[in-house]
């Protein structure tokens, strides 16, 4: 089973090939790849061993071919419809994010519990009472929900949106979420961010 | 040179160890701590002894020991004092998130440009206008930065916060950002959280 860290390389991998490509690099070297993305070449080498030969042969990884690859691997060369639970203050940034559909997250529909709220439209696409959860889903096709509710309401919001056919969520609520084994749960939490620039920050007054 | 994705799961255990010790447990074996971590023991041994001698000797890690100290080798033992540069959607989901303070990261300030916020109060904190950078960041004696502005101003907001003595920054806008080399700047893209899910999301449809 390939670990999440492994996946989370290969995310900064695609985004680091999409800066090369636009800086107009046709090649890049496994050292130079590694480097930008906080790794060592060995490394870089042996994520992209696990899914089959992309042969460098002392010239370099091609950089269109190898983010495109990548992206078929993270299943991103599909577009994925994206249901929004939560239309306060992160569901509005993350809504607003413009960076989601340049990558394949295109949401399509959005769930409050907030009278104020449903009934208004956010850049044409309504905001509608998650009573309606079940409809709403199926009509936009959602795939996959990010959940930016109260964490008090989170599993019951789980509960309907698996019921409806979502197949992945992308969880913000601060509490363990319970979810049957065919749909798939991550949890997000910026504070592990903080951490990292803790670590980097605490490296540097000790130099 | 420890890499990034090394401080990340170190971040990972220390937040399963407090999820242990809130729910009683003394001792936590390598292979128990490597599950839950999305990990596997021997990578819990090597991370761990970058940073001096767990032993573990055949009994496993004590649980409130090994927290303190992952919790020292990230920094996070000190409260560090954040002042968040843009009190818009994202900034105020910030704001409000519980977690930040629970290990060691407290909003001392807030600063933005638009009039209508300037001048309001955030649960005893005031909104101040980013012309008085300086004097806010001084006076509230913050250390790190949580940049939330749009993209256009970031830049010209961290050559300010460096002026002002800021030493890391948390970048949520989605640009490169230039700093001196005694100022640790982070990025952070949720994208890539949501190329994870699609990861898992893919391989289960693949089944
Ligand atoms: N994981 C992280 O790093 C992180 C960071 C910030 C915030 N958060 C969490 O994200 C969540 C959202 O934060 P926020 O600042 O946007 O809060 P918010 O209060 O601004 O927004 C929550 C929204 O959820 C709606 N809501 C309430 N019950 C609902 C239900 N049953 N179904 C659908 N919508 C419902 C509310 O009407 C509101 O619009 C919170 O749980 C917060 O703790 C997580
Ligand atoms: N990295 C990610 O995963 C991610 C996710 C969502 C949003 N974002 C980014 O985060 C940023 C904030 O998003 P948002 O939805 O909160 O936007 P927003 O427009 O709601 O908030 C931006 C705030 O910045 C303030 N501002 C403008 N110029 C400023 C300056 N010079 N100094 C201080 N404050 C200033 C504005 O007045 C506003 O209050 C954007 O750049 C957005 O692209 C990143």
């Amino acid at each position: 089973k390939i670990s999440d860290y492994t996946v989370r390389r290969l995310s900064v991998y695609c985004h680091t090939l999409e800066e090369l490509e636009h800086d107009g690099m046709d090649v890049v070297s496994s050292a130079r790849l590694a480097k930008l993305a906080g790794t060592n070449p060995a490394q870089v080498r042996k994520d992209l061993s696990y899914f089959g030969n992309f042969g460098k042969r002392g010239s370099g990884y091609p950089v269109t071919d190898l983010k495109s690859r990548i992206r078929k691997i993270l299943g991103i060369d599909h577009v994925w419809r994206v249901v929004l639970v939560g239309a306060g203050n992160l569901g509005s940034a993350l809504f607003s994010y413009k960076d989601f559909e340049r990558h394949g997250f295109q949401i399509v529909s959005i769930l409050d519990t907030d009278p104020k709220k449903v009934g208004t439209k956010w850049d044409g696409i309504w905001v509608s009472s998650f009573d309606k959860c079940n409809k709403v889903v199926k009509s936009s096709g959602a795939e996959v929900a990010v959940l930016v509710t109260p964490a008090a309401v989170a599993q019951d919001a789980v509960n309907r949106l698996v019921d409806a056919g979502i197949k992945g969520i992308l969880n913000f609520a601060p509490v363990k979420l319970e979810a049957p084994s065919h749909v798939q749960v991550r949890n997000v939490n910026i504070t592990i961010e903080l951490e990292g620039l803790s670590f980097s920050m605490k490296d540097l007054q000790e130099e």
